[in-house]
Formats: structure tokens, C-alpha cells, sequence
């Protein structure tokens, strides 16, 4: 049990602190953000707890409490990607995470995502368009008022050059 | 691997056969207010066994399409089937390009049924199918539904724990 | 007691139905959808609880937790607009109530506090630019990283002419 | 009657003294994540008489500026003023176009101060200026704190009514 549970520890907490500083930096600030982990009982640390902190870029050290709406959105998505990449599911359903990101927040998140989409298939819904404007496929639902249900449209985004993207 | 498709029955706003699809590497799923987009995860977590209770229901039976309040007179069946492509060598004895699907239904009476191949298993089979591709339910580390992200953030630190513990 | 309870009751209810039906009509349901507050004890109303309901156009009676998110929101400013009516602070202040909100309900949203802003002073924090293109005056919040802190800057659109705010 | 503009003094993330406005009838605050926009609308709650709970502090102290970690050192004292003006008629012996101020601090000791035209006043005399304005610090119901709406619609029947209880 000890072994198992350090074992996720070790790998979540050496993953944080990579995918924080990639979702935090920019070309102001190269190095990004630090995230990390650390652990109230060392000897059995399933009996303690576990301490999340994100530090955003040129803020100091804080409660995760103090954080802005966004600033804990973006520490959050970190530490899911860092838990998933432990025993990574084939895939990742995400419903309107970008809900409470400015533009530049949900333009890096979603670059992330398109970059390791080859790792694990992602599924995000979104009601910004800098959000989906990176995806390979676009699943457009509405309303049906007639027959009082729903329908999709699917289309793939491979088809269309960039140039009709836009 | 990853999906390939999901095809639906009557399962909440979704009214008759549907088939939503292709899923590329990164798709997203847009539309209007009210549409039906938070259904359609639902669907997709209903599939792979995610509890009722975390897909906005209290009964199954609050799964099954009844936008039109004839609830009780014509008892509607619901299903939805996941279709999966397993990566080349991910699955012993399933060639690359094969296809597997999960299927999970509820029936007139609320009970449901999941069925692999379209053969009905146990539910004990259809979780270690499941696991085979890595998906650990009981975790749920692959789902944030609409509104948690942000409290996942402020979880206490004995809540962290418990979800480590889930996980390894 | 009995008097004040039911004074504000009456009050809230049927103002709660016109600001519904105006926040969520549009030129296919003109007539917008229906909400209805109702009293468990009518006796001693304030011994008992109050039920909130409110239906989209086109869709049955359902539970409100039923309801989508957005529909959820657009339900919950309803219901604030209206208790805000009984007792009219001069002033508003809104922090993201836009963030699960598609397009054509933040411009519904925006252009009811455009409309009602004579009455009741409205300052809104927002992430969306189809929230704020209707304001009368926006204030840019940013953080100077050399000193450390916040600053603000104060734009008075009126001094734009439409074309410019384009 | 509207809020003219709003004066601060070493308030949460706002070093210094600064001065935001001038207030149209519908003024839209924008800016980037963690640039300080709630802290603003924390800054307009604090000085109406919002307590710090509210305010995502747990103490007074909590919402002086103390981004550099020099908290203790310089132990900062913090202010924030809201210049409101009536309209025509709205309060007696009051012109239109003249202003009012509210202001609150807090000082080195983490204790705060109520005035009123710049003279300190009670708690009482300052609350009851607040209720001729039409401002009812209790029951909070102008303003709407990030996060919170989705929560307004589903509140418990019991919470409505203590609600309604707590306005009229
Ligand atoms: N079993 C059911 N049968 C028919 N309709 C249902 C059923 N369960 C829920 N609904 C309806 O589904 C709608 C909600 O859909 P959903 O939550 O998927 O919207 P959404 O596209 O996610 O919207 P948003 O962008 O606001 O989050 C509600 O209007 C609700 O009444
Ligand atoms: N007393 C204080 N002194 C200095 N900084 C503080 C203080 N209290 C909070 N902060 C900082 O203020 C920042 C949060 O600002 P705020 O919540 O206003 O951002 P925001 O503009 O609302 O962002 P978002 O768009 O993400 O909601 C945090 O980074 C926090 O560390
Ligand atoms: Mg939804
Ligand atoms: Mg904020």
C-alpha cells in the first residue's frame, strides 16, 4: 500500500510542476509558473493529507484560497493532466473547463491540448470559439424544436485548409 | 486507442437512433444553451458505468428520453454504445482497425443491461474489458463535469488523499 | 410580519414572470418562457419554503435542477433582477454571471442591464467582449508586474462613435 | 443616485493610492486572470460594510496590500472611499450634484474605521446613511459575487424564504 501509494505520488508530483510551467508560460515570462506537492504524514501518507500550492508568474508564495477565478482553473486542469498521466484513460472528457479563462489562458490551454491529443483523445466542450478553432473535429449539437430532442453535425476540420478556418 | 463513435437510444434529449461521429484526436462539442451537450457526456459516462447519481439523475429511469411528459404511458428503452479502436498490440487477440463495442442499456422496467460485442456480460466483465483500455472508473480521472473544475482546485487536503488512494 | 412577508412575495412574483419572458425571448418565441415563484405554507409563508420554477420556451414543467447551466443562470438573474426590484440598491455589481452563457444569452443579458441602467446603476465584470461592447464605460484592469500590484485605466465609450467601437 | 468613483489605499492587490472611475450607468470591468477585477468589486463590497468573510479574507489584515511579504514590517494601513451622488430630491439637505463620501479603513492593528464627509462616524450612523441610499448591507442583494449565480437558481426553498425574510 505504501509502495503504491508513493509510487503516484513521486510520478504526480515530478509531472506538476512540468505541465503548470507549461500551461503558465509565455515570452514575458519563460519560466513560467511553479506548482508542487507535498505530503502531511511522510511515515503513512494514505493516514495524512495531501498539499496542493501554484504559484502564477511573479506572485509569491500563497494560499491556493487567494488564487483569482482563473488562476485556480488553469492551477486545477495542472493537476488533472498530472493525475491522468498516471494511469492514463485513452481518453478525456472535459465539459466548458474554460469557462472562467481570459483569452490568453484558453488559447494555451487548448494548444496543450492539441499537442499531447496524441497521448490521449480529448473530448471538450466549449462555448468559445479560441477555444475549438485548434480542433481536428468540431460536433455541433442543437436543438430540434419540431421533434423536441436533440441532433449533432459533425465536422472534420482536416478538410478545411487553414485559410477557410479563419 | 480511442473513440471512434457513440451511438444513442432514446437516451435524454437524444430522441430516437442517433449516431454522433467521427471523434478526431482533439473534438470539440459546441452549441446553444440547453442544446444538449452536458447530455451528451452524460451519455458517454453512463456508458462506461458512471453512477446516476453524477449524471444529474436520481433513478435510471430520469435517463430515458421524456421531453414530451408521456413518461408513463409508452415505456421507453434507452441504450448507448461506445465504439472503440483499440491502438495496434493494445489488446491481446483484437487486430489494429478491429473495432470493440460497449453497449449499455436500461430497459421498460429501469433495469439495465451491458452488453460487449452486442453478447450481454456480467458487470464485472465489462469493467475488466474496461480496464484492459485503461479506463478506471471508480476514479474517475478522465471526467470533469460542468462547474467542478475550479473545486478541484480548492480540494482539502484529506480529499486529495482519498483520490490518490482511488487511483494506484 | 405576515404583511411585510407577503407585500415583497406578491411583489417578486409577478415581476419575476415579465423579466423572465424578457430575457428570454427572441424572434422565434416571442412570448419567451414562463417562471413562478409558489409558497409551501400559505398560512405562515414564512415558516415554510419558497419553490423557484422556471421553464425555457418550448420545454415542459422539470425540476430546476433539471436545467441545463446556462438555462440555470439566465433562470437565477431572473429571479435576482426581480428581488433587486422590491428593494432597489442604486447599484449593481456583477462578477462573471456571463460565464456559462452562450452568445445570444449574454447579448440578451447585456442589453437588459443596457435598458434598465437609468434605473439601477450596473457595474459588470466580464471576460466577453459581446458583454461589454453594449456598456457605457469600461474599465481596463491590469497588473503592473514592475510595481507588484493592480492598476486601472477608464475608457468613456460615449465618446465613440459607433462606427470607431467596432 | 450612482457611484461617481471609487478612491483606494493599499487595498488587496491596489498599491497605493489610486482612483477608479468615473461610473456610467453601465460600466463593464475587464482584464485579465488574476489582474485584480473581483478584488475591485471586494473593494466596493468592504466599504457598503461586507463582512471580510465575504471578501475571501479571514481577518481585516488579509485585505491589505501585501504582495511584497512584507506584511509584518510595514504594517500598512488601508482605505477605500466611495464618492456616491444622489439624485435630484433623494436625500434631504443634500443639492443635487453635491457628492457624499463613505469611507472605511483599516489600521496598523488590523481595526477598521467608518466615516462619513471624512469625519469618523459609529457603525450605526454609517449603515443607516447606507439605508437612506437605499443600500441593505445585509441582505447583500446587489451584489453578486464570482461563481455564485448558478447557485442562486438552485437554492433550497428554506434558503429562499430567509432570503425574502432577511429584505423585507
Ligand atoms: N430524460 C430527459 N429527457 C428529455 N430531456 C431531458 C432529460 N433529462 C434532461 N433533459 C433536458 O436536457 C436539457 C439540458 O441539456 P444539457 O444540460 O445537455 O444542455 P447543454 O447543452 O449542456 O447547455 P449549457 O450550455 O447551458 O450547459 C434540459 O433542458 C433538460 O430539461
Ligand atoms: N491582500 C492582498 N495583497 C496583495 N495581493 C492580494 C491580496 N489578496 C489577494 N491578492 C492577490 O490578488 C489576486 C487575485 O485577484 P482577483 O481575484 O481580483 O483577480 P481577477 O481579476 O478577478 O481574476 P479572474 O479573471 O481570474 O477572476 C491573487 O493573485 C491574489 O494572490
Ligand atoms: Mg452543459
Ligand atoms: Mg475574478
Amino acid at each position: 500500500r505504501y509502495e503504491k501509494f508513493m509510487h503516484m505520488f513521486e510520478h504526480v508530483s515530478s509531472t506538476i510542476e512540468k505541465i503548470y510551467r507549461e500551461l503558465t508560460k509565455s515570452s514575458r515570462h519563460p519560466l513560467g509558473g511553479n506548482a508542487y506537492l507535498s505530503l502531511d504524514n511522510t511515515d503513512e501518507p494514505y493516514l495524512g493529507g495531501i498539499k496542493y500550492n501554484a504559484m502564477p508568474p511573479t506572485k509569491r508564495f500563497r494560499d491556493m484560497d487567494q488564487l483569482s477565478g482563473g488562476e485556480k482553473t488553469v492551477a486545477a486542469l495542472a493537476l488533472l493532466f498530472a493525475i491522468h498521466s498516471y494511469h492514463p484513460a485513452p481518453f478525456f472528457v472535459m465539459d466548458e473547463v474554460d469557462a472562467a479563462l481570459d483569452n490568453v489562458n484558453v488559447a494555451k490551454v487548448s494548444s496543450y491540448i492539441q499537442r499531447n491529443s496524441n497521448n490521449f483523445q480529448c473530448l471538450v466542450i466549449s462555448l468559445k470559439d479560441n477555444f475549438y478553432d485548434q480542433a481536428d473535429a468540431l460536433v455541433g449539437v442543437y436543438r430540434e424544436v419540431r421533434e423536441n430532442c436533440s441532433k449533432t453535425l459533425t465536422l472534420d476540420m482536416s478538410l478545411y485548409s487553414d485559410e477557410t478556418k479563419r | 486507442g480511442r473513440i471512434v463513435r457513440v451511438e444513442l437510444k432514446d437516451f435524454k434529449t437524444y430522441r430516437g437512433a442517433q449516431t454522433v461521429g467521427p471523434f478526431k484526436p482533439f473534438t470539440a462539442i459546441m452549441g446553444p444553451n440547453g442544446g444538449g451537450k452536458s447530455n451528451l457526456m452524460d451519455a458517454i459516462s453512463f456508458v462506461v458505468g458512471v453512477q446516476t447519481k453524477h449524471l444529474r439523475g436520481e433513478q435510471l429511469r430520469d435517463l430515458v428520453y421524456n421531453a414530451d411528459g408521456m413518461r408513463e404511458k409508452t415505456r421507453r428503452e434507452a441504450l448507448v454504445r461506445l465504439i472503440y479502436e483499440p491502438a495496434a498490440g493494445e489488446l491481446e487477440g483484437v487486430k489494429a482497425g478491429e473495432e470493440i463495442e460497449f453497449t449499455r442499456t436500461i430497459n421498460a422496467n429501469g433495469t439495465c443491461k451491458y452488453m460487449l460485442q452486442g453478447r450481454t456480460v456480467s458487470r464485472d466483465a465489462y469493467d475488466k474489458r474496461l480496464r484492459d483500455i485503461g479506463v478506471l472508473v471508480r476514479a474517475r480521472n478522465f471526467l470533469v463535469f460542468q462547474g467542478d473544475v475550479e473545486s478541484i482546485a480548492s480540494k482539502s487536503t484529506r480529499q486529495l488523499t482519498q483520490f490518490f488512494e482511488d487511483i494506484s
